[in-house]
């Protein structure tokens, strides 16, 4: 199926 | 110390309760300038970012910076048992790192309840996001909406597809789905007068024509938070997740920033 991109490939972890 | 004040009422328990949607726990950042709150889905498609002011509350006083992990579904529990009018403090001292305490007091000070909540670990919330200031260029289209035209928006478009595309260029925004029980398209001209009416869709900047292929799934805890306030803010961009923001006074917000599924530049979907 599709892949749902997340978040954490725009914002990196603090 | 950390306390603040409140009347139940206020915006922050209905905004605790829409976090449920997303997390049980949020990392929560106190400043004398006020609190910022960063909570990351568990699928990790939907980040919410927030800042409460000081000026929110009735009164606000924090000495020096700290850092809590709250367990928000604790905190909201509590809260639900509590009438409304009821004075709400939120209360942290130097001398006690692991708790935070909660008292509701009825209006006539007859009767009080208060509740020492444990504090949890939560830094896998935080992600490291840049200023909007900073990152506001990048988003291609920035438009606001009565929340209101928002929520029903929401409500409409779960009815058919979870795959939603929102397109907007200088004209229109328009809002779409389809499945296999039919398909809805819900569109909004832009208001360019000078004088906008209350209802409109009132567009900041559009470069070009853009659209955003998402999973509606992810906007059920944004278009709950929609609903406490008149308006929201979306941004759209091809660089950037969809932004959608709520403004707390004047200088405080919710945003949520929604990773989409797709993003295409110069084309709009009709």
């Amino acid at each position: 199926g599709r892949k749902q991109p997340t978040i954490t490939n725009y914002f990196g972890r603090a | 110390m950390f306390e603040l004040k409140m009347v139940k009422g206020s915006t922050l328990q209905g905004v605790l309760e829409a976090i449920l949607d997303l997390v049980n726990v949020a990392n929560v950042d106190c400043s004398s300038e006020g609190f910022s709150l960063q909570a990351l889905d568990t699928e990790h498609v939907v980040f919410l970012s927030l800042f409460f002011p000081s000026e929110a509350f009735q009164s606000y006083r924090c000495d020096e910076d700290r850092s809590m992990g709250i367990a928000i579904a604790d905190m909201v529990d509590f809260l639900r048992s509590s009438n409304d009018g009821d004075i709400i403090t939120i209360k942290a001292t130097d001398q006690n790192l692991e708790d935070i305490t909660i008292t509701l007091e009825s209006p006539d000070k007859i009767k009080t309840m208060a509740i020492d909540l444990r504090l949890v670990d939560a830094t896998s919330q935080c992600l490291k996001i840049p200023d909007w200031n900073d990152m506001e260029s990048d988003y291609q289209a920035i438009f606001c909406m009565p929340s209101e035209e928002f929520r029903l928006n929401c409500k409409s478009l779960s009815v058919i597809d979870d795959d939603v595309v929102i397109s907007v260029n200088e004209e229109v925004i328009s809002f779409s789905t389809k499945g296999e029980s039919g398909c809805v398209n819900i569109s909004h001209v832009m208001n360019k007068t000078d004088k906008p009416e209350k209802a409109s869709v009132i567009l900041t900047h559009a470069r070009g024509p853009l659209s955003l292929t998402l999973n509606w799934r992810y906007m059920k805890s944004c278009a709950k938070v929609s609903k406490l306030f008149d308006q929201v803010k979306i941004g759209l961009s091809t660089k950037r997740p969809l932004m959608v923001e709520c403004q707390i006074v004047e200088k405080g917000y919710i945003r949520y920033f929604v990773a989409p599924l797709k993003a295409e530049e110069g084309k709009t979907e009709t």
